[in-house]
């Protein structure tokens, strides 16, 4: 909150735009501050009305450098905008840097979310610590079609204004948090010596060198990627990443999603029948990978980049109870389950469970 | 060893980030005397403390790699902490 508990004592509130970038059609400015404005209207019960020729609660507009607030902007990339705590007068306007490279996609800088956030501080929010909200003060690049305004958020504007009259109450994503025993995985996969763990928009990397793990918004890396990866392999002999979500897959050479991508993902073999994919790994001896659907597992021959006749079979043929997959990897030869917050260790050879883990416990805990 | 021409170079770069950044967003005073040994602790090193508490960092009260990575990301213009009036 900032200090002093500012809020707007109407709920009916008022924006103007006094001005627009040229880097965008004005259009596709007034589409962006319209969305911001309803990230915060769809979880209160504020409501905020455009007007053209008055002074309005909020004025909205792109600005040089000195701009006599005593807050001048320090050209492209550094601060990227402003706003003011609720009040009159300069109260409530969101100032942007018209030097940066505004955009409505991932390049440059997302107008919609930056004025999201700082329409955040025109109502009273100052900045949260957590690294998911929408409210941290640095930028993050999350696609607008997939937003969803996070838990932290609605919690702080509705702690200010109280909650929206909808009867079902919105709730937000919550940042996922490595020691969180409850915590589970859409996908895992290897890549160059780390581990990389999906959960939702976020990406928690463990590198075997370093004590904590680092989480990141998938988008940070790979802005073209789709969050909610539900399964992940390496092949390392090609020094490649394949990841899969709902029918479609992508694949990372290197640290680059390769052009041509996505692709169905009935070109590797699977039948229309199959809708996703929930776990994969390659087994590192054989070059063979085993994708895991529901409760079966197919196999396919990366040589012959064909899958394997005779397949699918049930996971309890070859893995024994480990009941459906979440999330597969290989390491040392060993292959790791993970099914909610529970991990099996598989050995190949003896064809046998030897340990069962919590599903966090790579994470140092 | 004298540290050579680039590297004070570079290092004078990271302090004038360190302090724009501190100044920008965590009430660092202009008149913060960084360089003078007095019995409280550097300003300096106590806001950079700070800052790294608030992100989450290791708080070492030094501008160490991921420190410094996280000053040069893109951010809003509001501090972190105190009032912006």
């Amino acid at each position: 909150f900032t200090a002093g508990n500012p809020k707007w004592k109407r709920n009916n509130l008022t924006y103007r735009i006094l001005n627009y970038t040229p880097k965008m059609r004005q259009a596709d400015v007034d589409k962006a501050i319209q969305k911001a404005l309803s990230v915060w209207s769809n979880v209160t019960p504020l409501t905020f009305r455009k007007v053209e020729d008055k002074e309005a609660d909020i004025m909205i507009s792109f600005a040089y450098r000195d701009h006599q607030d005593n807050s001048p902007f320090d050209g492209p990339n550094g601060q990227l905008a402003h706003a003011f705590q609720p009040g009159e007068g300069i109260g409530g306007d969101v100032h942007l840097d018209e030097e940066e490279a505004w955009t409505k996609d991932g390049r440059g800088y997302n107008l919609f979310i930056v004025i999201a956030h700082e329409l955040g501080h025109s109502l009273g929010l100052s900045h949260s610590n957590d690294p998911g909200a929408l409210m941290y003060p640095t930028y993050s690049y999350t696609d607008p079609n997939e937003f969803l305004l996070p838990q932290d958020d609605i919690d702080g504007i509705q702690a200010i204004y109280g909650q929206s009259n909808d009867a079902v109450q919105p709730t937000g994503p919550i940042t996922p948090q490595a020691c969180d025993p409850n915590l589970t995985f859409d996908a895992i996969t290897t890549l160059r010596g780390e581990k990389i763990f999906f959960k939702g928009r976020y990406m928690l990397r463990k590198h075997p060198a370093r004590t904590e793990t680092e989480l990141n918004f998938i988008s940070l890396f790979w802005p073209k990627l789709p969050s909610g990866i539900q399964a992940a392999y390496e092949n390392v002999e090609r020094d490649e990443v394949l990841l899969f979500k709902e029918d479609k897959y992508w694949v990372l050479r290197g640290y680059d999603i390769a052009p041509g991508y996505p692709k169905p993902i009935y070109r590797l073999g699977f039948p229309k029948t199959v809708k996703r994919v929930n776990a994969a790994y390659n087994d590192e001896t054989t070059g063979k990978t085993y994708f895991f659907t529901a409760d079966r597992y197919w196999r396919y021959d990366e040589n012959k980049k064909s899958m394997d006749h005779g397949y699918p079979k049930k996971i309890v043929s070859k893995f024994g109870k480990i009941g459906r997959v979440d999330a597969a990897f290989q390491k040392d030869g060993y292959v790791y389950f993970f099914r909610g917050t529970t991990q099996f260790q598989f050995d190949p050879h003896t064809k046998r469970i030897v340990r069962q883990m919590k599903s966090i416990s790579w994470f140092n805990c | 060893f004298p540290v050579a021409p680039e590297e004070a170079e570079d290092e004078g770069k990271t302090l004038q980030l360190v302090e724009n950044y501190l100044q920008n967003f965590y009430n660092l005073q202009k008149d913060h005397q960084p360089h003078l040994r007095n019995k409280d602790e550097n300003p300096l090193a106590a806001k950079l403390k700070e800052m790294q508490a608030f992100f989450g960092l290791e708080v070492t009260g030094k501008p160490d790699l991921d420190t410094l990575e996280i000053m040069k990301k893109p951010r809003c213009g509001i501090p972190d902490i105190g009032q912006y009036v």
